[in-house]
């Protein structure tokens, strides 16, 4: 999967990937003041591409937000609401609306799903359906942060440690391997990175093609980037 | 455009002159600032992708800025600086296969007008018997004054002219005029605003599609046309009346996973066609392959009606399944071609050819790509053509080209699409009938210098060679010219002599319209040779071949791969003045840009500011 740092105000975005075998679950959110946590398990292709390269997905997510009481399990298959002892299953082939004191679940078909959790988080998850008979893609999920302001100084995990902003500076923009995409130097959290420039795709507007985001890619998972490396993120289970 | 009602278009116009084949093409757009602030406005044009752009300007406010074309990584460094605040968009983008788009915008003051021209020249080619001008136009609303001109002089006279466009009514159709004398041809279009409107009062226009002019000059006989102007030459060989050499054809047809769907769909039903094509004395096999090789005979069969029919019966059965092992698969081919020469299967006189047809990596067996050149230039030996098809947007078209111009022949790229068995079968079309092979066209080494190619492994049904060189003596009366080539019977052999036209005589009424055109025509042929040698030559070729070109780009002001076109654009209000650049793109950035995958890295044809709204940041994970 790809991950997308957008950063408006100064114009730019980062990027990077994040790969590692099929069914390894990552951190994406964990926020311990709150009590927020967002993982996501992975999956790859059916079977191994032409091009030889295995493309990993993000299938399912679980989201607990412990004071709330809420949990929730979203899969390519279907949405699970979890509160108060009760389990409500959404499915993606309908239109659906949940509103609750805590918990507001919009579901468009076959499209997104938007989670608003009272009084910190408000996030959209897109299904990607990928024609059932393909030879070697399946359905797989987008998780897109539209509102962190209220989580604590503390939030960390892949997207969680950029939710308050991140320093960076960009110079010595040099020829690449590729003469049209230029090299550069990255300084961040006190490191120098050989960064490329490059695009990804935010989904969220048209969700076949995505519209594409000019980015600084930060190679190798990521690294220098992200607190630690790619492995400190990995855990045990969904919840 | 611009805001809807703010902006007035007072002219769009088309003026497109093709002297001998090289078009030259001006596209002049005039508006006014209507409002009472200043906004930004939009140029936004399509040109061929075969076309460099040669020359661009905005007239703003009785300023002109004009474009200057540089060293691409020059013009790199007077964007470094908005590229690492992030800023980018590109000047040049794809547009559907033929086309590129070009757009720029720029702000105008309160009441002001701006003009925009843009000047593109190409060689045209002839493909299937005929030229093609293509020009795409899109004005959003009716414009005062709308036109689109070309004038066409062809010194070996027009055998035919034929003018369409896809948005031609019947109410527009009688608005094209067609001008036709020997040799000579005046199109024009020029519809009034009224003409040009949805419905009498709406502010929708007609005119939004390609305006298409094809047309074919008189063949002339045995050594072709010649044509000697301000001390360069050109030379054109399309003989008419050659009989067709017959042809071994090996089709290699990818059958791999990647293949399912539509793709083996139109894949066996664009072979069931050609096979239906074959001509009798033809002698053809098939091989197809995933991991594994399957040819459905082991030596070719003559395209007999039973054999084609059993052919076909087996393409039938043609399914998708495993991955994919292009080495050994064209290799078979080879062998396959090899063997049958040597136990003398194949007649004596034909020519043996390999049509690979592939959509992806090779990731079985042999998956070095340069090895897999290597390994098929060694086994081809200069005897046969290779050609290859690539299908989709996962292969890696740059592979495939290079192996095929080491090999004789030439790649294509087939587009997934509805027409994908029309585009399989035009291209089958084209490279299936043979006149000649290893055709020589030779001129006298003192009187000549600068030669562009002048050896062809064959001459097809359809096609032209182009030839053109600069004259070491610029009084030179006669070109002594020669022709060889290897046709179906005999060997082809012509020699004649060429003089200087004067052109005042064939065109006694116009002006001196045709300045350096055969300069620019050799120049541009130079130059597009040059940069296929930088792909597939030796090292020391390549660099000696990427330097040659990049000087003669900038000589004549082509914005080709290797140069940018600048333009400084006027100071905004806050006082930046970001520097636009146009770039001309290669098969692979189109192909990338199609693909549109989402961690591919993007070409910095231009960067300027793109945003200006704010919004809150984002952070998010998706899929490739």
């Amino acid at each position: 999967p790809h991950f997308m740092i957008e950063l408006p105000d100064r114009g730019d975005a980062l990027c990077f990937n994040i790969n590692d075998k099929p069914g390894t679950i990552f951190t994406l959110v964990r926020d311990p003041e709150s009590g927020i946590l967002v993982n996501g398990q992975i999956i790859g292709d059916k079977k191994i591409p032409p091009d030889g390269k295995i493309n990993t997905y993000f299938w399912r997510f679980g989201i607990i937000h412990q004071t709330l009481g809420v949990r929730l399990e979203v899969s390519t298959r279907e949405i699970s609401v979890f509160q108060d002892g009760k389990r409500v299953k959404l499915l993606w082939s309908d239109t659906a609306s949940l509103k609750g004191p805590n918990v507001d679940l919009l579901v468009t078909k076959d499209r997104s799903l938007t989670v608003t959790l009272k009084d910190s988080v408000k996030f959209v998850i897109l299904l990607h359906k990928v024609w059932e008979k393909h030879p070697y893609h399946r359905d797989y999920l987008g998780f897109y942060t539209l509102d962190s302001h209220l989580l604590s100084p503390s939030v960390h995990g892949l997207l969680g440690q950029f939710y308050h902003g991140i320093e960076y500076e960009v110079t010595d923009l040099r020829p690449g391997e590729v003469p049209e995409k230029p090299d550069a130097t990255m300084y961040v959290k006190g490191q120098e990175l050989n960064v490329t420039r490059g695009w990804q795709r935010d989904f969220r507007r048209d969700v076949k093609n995505g519209e594409n985001v000019p980015c600084w890619f930060i190679h190798s998972n990521g690294t220098g980037l992200i607190d630690g490396d790619e492995t400190d993120y990995i855990v045990s289970g969904l919840f | 455009s611009a805001n809807e009602g703010k902006v007035e278009v007072h002219s769009v116009t088309v003026d497109c002159k093709v002297t001998s084949r090289f078009a030259h093409t001006v596209m002049t757009s005039r508006a006014l600032n209507k409002a009472n602030s200043s906004q930004e406005i939009f140029f936004e044009v399509e040109l061929p992708k075969t076309a460099f752009i040669t020359n661009f300007s905005m007239e703003i406010e009785g300023q002109v800025y004009v474009g200057e074309v540089k060293e691409k990584e020059k013009a790199k460094k007077q964007y470094e600086k908005a590229v690492s605040s992030g800023q980018t968009a590109g000047l040049v983008k794809v547009s559907g296969r033929k086309m590129e788009k070009f757009s720029v915008s720029v702000n105008v003051a309160a009441k002001s007008n701006v003009t925009f021209v843009l000047t593109y020249e190409e060689l045209l080619q002839r493909k299937l018997g005929q030229y093609e001008i293509l020009t795409r136009v899109k004005p959003k609303t009716p414009v005062n004054e709308f036109q689109i001109v070309a004038d066409i002089y062809e010194p070996q006279g027009i055998a035919f002219i034929d003018v369409h466009a896809t948005f031609l009514s019947n109410d527009l159709l009688p608005l094209v005029e067609k001008t036709v004398t020997e040799k000579k041809a005046h199109i024009s279009f020029s519809p009034t605003m009224e003409q040009q409107r949805t419905c009498p009062s709406c502010d929708g226009t007609l005119i939004d599609g390609d305006f298409i002019i094809k047309y074919d000059v008189n063949r002339a006989k045995n050594l072709g046309d010649i044509q000697i102007v301000n001390g360069y030459f050109v030379h054109f060989f399309a003989p008419p009346d050659l009989p067709r050499v017959p042809k071994n054809v090996v089709f290699v047809i990818d059958r791999s996973g990647s293949m399912s769907g539509k793709k083996i769909a139109q894949t066996r039903e664009a072979l069931l066609e050609i096979l239906k094509d074959l001509h009798e004395e033809d002698f053809f096999a098939l091989i197809e392959f995933d991991h594994m090789v399957s040819p459905w005979r082991q030596s070719l069969s003559k395209a007999t009606k039973d054999n084609v029919a059993e052919a076909m019966k087996h393409v039938h059965k043609l399914r998708d399944m495993g991955a994919t092992n292009i080495n050994d698969a064209v290799l078979r081919a080879v062998s396959m071609l090899v063997k049958d020469r040597q136990a003398k299967r194949l007649p004596d006189r034909s020519v043996d050819m390999i049509i690979l047809l592939t959509d992806g990596m090779p990731n079985s067996g042999e998956s070095n790509l340069g090895k897999i050149q290597e390994n098929v230039q060694s086994a081809i030996g200069g005897n046969m053509s290779l050609f290859c098809l690539g299908f989709g947007n996962d292969v890696d078209y740059s592979f495939l080209d290079v192996m095929s111009k080491q090999n004789k022949g030439l790649a294509r790229r087939i587009y997934e699409a509805s027409d994908a068995t029309m585009q399989l079968q035009g291209f089958y079309e084209e490279v299936s009938s043979p006149l000649l092979s290893e055709v020589d066209l030779r001129y006298p080494d003192n009187a000549v210098e600068f030669l562009t190619t002048n050896h062809f492994s064959q001459l097809f049904n359809g096609s032209e060679i182009v030839v053109a060189g600069r004259l070491t003596d610029n009084d030179l009366d006669n070109l002594l010219v020669e022709v060889f080539g290897q046709g179906f019977e005999d060997d082809f052999k012509v020699q004649g002599q060429a003089s200087a036209s004067n052109w005042d005589v064939i065109y006694p009424d116009e002006e001196y319209i045709f300045g350096d055109f055969t300069e620019r025509l050799w120049a541009y042929l130079t130059i597009q040779q040059l940069l296929e040698k930088s792909k597939s030559g030796s090292p020391d070729e390549k660099v000696n071949a990427t330097a040659k070109a990049l000087e003669m780009s900038l000589q004549y002001s082509f914005v080709t791969p290797l140069t940018s076109m600048v333009v400084t654009k006027p100071e905004t209000e806050d006082g930046t003045d970001s520097p636009l650049i146009a770039d001309k793109l290669t098969e692979e950035q189109r192909q990338q840009a199609e693909r549109g995958q989402a961690h591919q890295l993007a070409s910095p044809a231009l960067y300027t500011r793109t945003h200006a709204y704010q919004s809150p940041p984002t952070y998010f994970v998706d899929g490739d």
